[in-house]
């Protein structure tokens, strides 16, 4: 039977979105909404589970602490750019 | 519900909003539209009244733009960030943006008005049929005049509705063509071009010459947006994805999510993406803009983020037909502002309603149509520029000789200045000169003697019976009276003699008619004059109205607005004016049509 073809995924020039992994999305989503107050790379697990577990909280989302799915998911729906919290 | 720390909010209720530029991605009406019902989402169910003003003294100023657009929030290209607004303060504070590399729509698919046809300017319906095929965008075939045009019902092979899509072989907009369709191949410093081209521009507009040869005749118009087969986003917004496209070696005739894993579809914008890179998002639902300005009012007027998903202050974008305030968004704003309080209970009358909080903003900018037995490549000179709704913000800088001729002349006291003058009296065509009436002043304006303005002089040195303050003026072609209107009051001067004042009912006014707001001579005696949002037929000769006539102005007169304080005629053409700004009306082989909205002091006087 035929094999399923591999999607080939391209970066797009100018898209930086296709870019970035999903650590690198996360990171910069956290940082954009207000969730982590200073860009910081949060390599460190707990505080990173910590703060998707606030946010999965504010948007009402299963609270894993985990980068799954749903949460990723959310992470590329559009938005508005006011952030969640803080000033 | 959230507010914003200290519960920020505005101290009055009756908010001012101002629209100071518009995407291409929507008919312009309809994005005024959609901002006042999303505006209206708010006050109805709050004491809030919003209402548009022109200008930055607005509470809040909606504004597009793109990446960095000057408060240090910038925008990410296509899809993500939608838009963003400030908490309810001074200066940037309520201000609410948009991105404009997002597809702005109404939440299901692209809206592209069409001209001429038979189905009286309604929008095209995406997909439709078409002998068999399924087109998602205009398209020439079947056609020997290359004119794109779409169904506006799904099926046109039964239901035979059609229109013209905007298109530079239609019609151009602004520029010096007044309207006219660009002529291909034309010639452009030395160069043929056979479509339009930015070429000899740095703000990217695209335009064509309106004759064969520009470096001659330079006369231009800007070519209308293609929103149905342009790209959005990626790395040439605004261009047409060219089909067949080269992709990873292999040939694609139409959109594709091939290379992408988030599935939105794109295009090439050149025949070979593998060579030249270059490419964007093709149409799709687009994003709703009266939702996302609904979500972002409510930011301007002090909501926070709300945790629960279907509430309309969720920061996720999703789309509804359903009405989007949810129970949490009431609770937050009336929380701030209390609840709308119930109408008094009022004796039935037969006055007309009071006139909405923003003044409908509807236009129908579009041409008379052309009844289905006629040819549409028989087209008229164009439908006219779509020109701005609002005050022309994204102006083209033109070409390099664009530019007043001869400035009018200056004065030393500011308030002589006539280009000082925001909004006039009374402007009235008199002996073939444009006369500017202001607080006992007036100016004359010629465009015989080199568009020079003379004054000012004083109204009564001139005509001793008036007052200062005038509502209106004409003259009659025929007998050369000149008619001026005050409050109640109307005197005729005939040379140097006057009757009156006399009062308007002498007319044959009703009472309801409390001042005179314009007037458009159309030959033969008769005179339109105006009045609030009617007008009637008024006879010079016996100097009586038909009060019978009465009739609404937007009925004869579609596109203007509503609440226009002067109306005057000028070179065949009726002037409607609000505020600093006038939407001219051409009213020749009867029918009224819009065909250029522009300030009086820069457009008419042609001040600097």
């Amino acid at each position: 039977a035929p094999r399923p073809r591999q999607p080939t995924t391209v970066v797009f020039p100018g898209d930086l979105r296709t870019t970035l992994t999903n650590k690198q999305l996360a990171d910069e989503y956290l940082f954009r909404y207000g969730y982590t107050p200073v860009a910081e790379l949060s390599s460190d697990k707990q505080s990173l589970s910590s703060t998707l577990r606030l946010l999965q909280k504010r948007l009402s989302l299963p609270e894993t602490g985990e980068l799954d799915s749903t949460t990723l998911e959310a992470m590329r729906a559009p938005r508005c750019g006011v952030p969640d919290l803080g000033k | 519900f959230l507010t914003f720390e200290g519960d920020l909010k505005w101290q009055h209720q009756n908010i001012t909003y101002w629209i100071q530029n518009y995407s291409e991605d929507l008919p312009r009406d309809v994005i005024d539209d959609a901002f006042a019902r999303a505006f209206a989402v708010w006050s109805a169910v709050t004491p809030l009244t919003f209402t548009r003003v022109y200008g930055l003294e607005a509470d809040i100023v909606i504004q597009f733009g793109v990446r960095e657009h000057g408060d240090g929030y910038p925008f990410d290209g296509k899809h993500g960030l939608l838009a963003h607004a400030f908490p309810p303060g001074q200066g940037i504070q309520g201000d609410a943006h948009f991105d404009d590399e997002e597809l702005w729509s109404l939440g299901k698919g692209i809206v592209v008005r069409t001209f001429f046809g038979n189905a009286d300017g309604a929008p095209c319906h995406f997909p439709f049929t078409f002998e068999g095929q399924s087109y998602s965008a205009c398209t020439t075939d079947g056609r020997s005049d290359d004119l794109p045009w779409c169904s506006t019902t799904a099926d046109f092979d039964t239901d035979r509705q059609f229109g013209f899509c905007p298109s530079e072989r239609l019609y151009t907009e602004h520029g010096n063509s007044e309207g006219k369709p660009c002529v291909f191949p034309f010639t452009f410093e030395g160069r043929s071009y056979s479509s339009c081209t930015t070429a000899g521009r740095s703000d990217g507009f695209r335009w064509c010459a309106t004759t064969a040869n520009y470096d001659q005749d330079k006369l231009y118009g800007f070519c209308p947006t293609r929103v149905d087969s342009t790209v959005t986003g990626g790395n040439s917004a605004g261009e047409p994805c060219v089909f067949p496209f080269v992709f990873l070696g292999k040939e694609y005739s139409t959109c594709t999510r091939e290379g992408r894993d988030d599935g939105h579809l794109w295009c090439a914008t050149t025949s070979n993406f593998d060579n030249d890179k270059k490419w964007g998002f093709c149409p799709d639902q687009g994003y709703s803009l009266f939702l996302v300005a609904a979500h972002e009012f409510g930011h301007a007027l002090g909501l926070d983020h709300s945790s629960v998903p279907e509430a309309l202050m969720y920061p996720m974008y999703s789309y509804t037909e359903k009405e989007p305030l949810h129970e949490d968004d009431v609770k937050g704003i009336q929380y701030l502002y209390g609840s709308r309080p119930k109408p008094e209970p009022r004796p039935p009358t037969t006055a007309p309603e009071t006139q909405p909080t923003a003044p409908p903003t509807i236009c129908t900018t579009g041409p008379p149509t052309a009844r289905p037995s006629e040819s549409p490549t028989a087209g008229p000179t164009g439908p006219p520029s779509a020109g701005p709704t609002g005050p022309p913000t994204a102006r083209p800088t033109g070409p390099p000789t664009a530019g007043p001729s001869a400035a009018p002349t200056g004065s030393f006291y500011p308030e002589d200045n006539v280009c000082n003058v925001n909004i006039f009296d009374a402007i009235a065509e008199i002996g073939n000169t444009l006369h500017f009436f202001k607080d006992g002043k007036y100016w004359r304006f010629s465009e015989a003697q080199g568009r020079r303005v003379q004054g000012p002089f004083l109204i009564r040195d001139t005509w001793s019976e008036l007052p200062s303050k005038l509502d209106s003026a004409f003259q009659d072609p025929l007998t050369k009276k000149i008619f001026f209107f005050s409050g109640l009051q109307v005197w005729v001067y005939t040379g140097a003699s006057v009757l009156g004042p006399r009062r308007l009912d002498k007319l044959g006014f009703g009472r309801e008619v409390t001042q005179v707001t314009g007037a458009l001579p159309r030959g033969g005696g008769k005179v339109l004059l105006f009045s609030g949002q009617n007008f009637w037929r008024f006879d010079v000769k016996t100097q009586m109205v038909d009060p019978k006539s009465a009739s609404p102005v937007d009925q004869m007169f579609p596109g203007v607005p509503l609440n226009t304080h002067d109306i005057f005629q000028y070179r065949d053409k009726a002037y409607f004016c609000q505020d600093r700004f006038y939407w001219r009306v051409t009213f020749q082989n009867e029918v009224n049509q819009v065909d250029e909205v522009g300030y009086v002091t820069f457009d008419v006087l042609k001040c600097p």
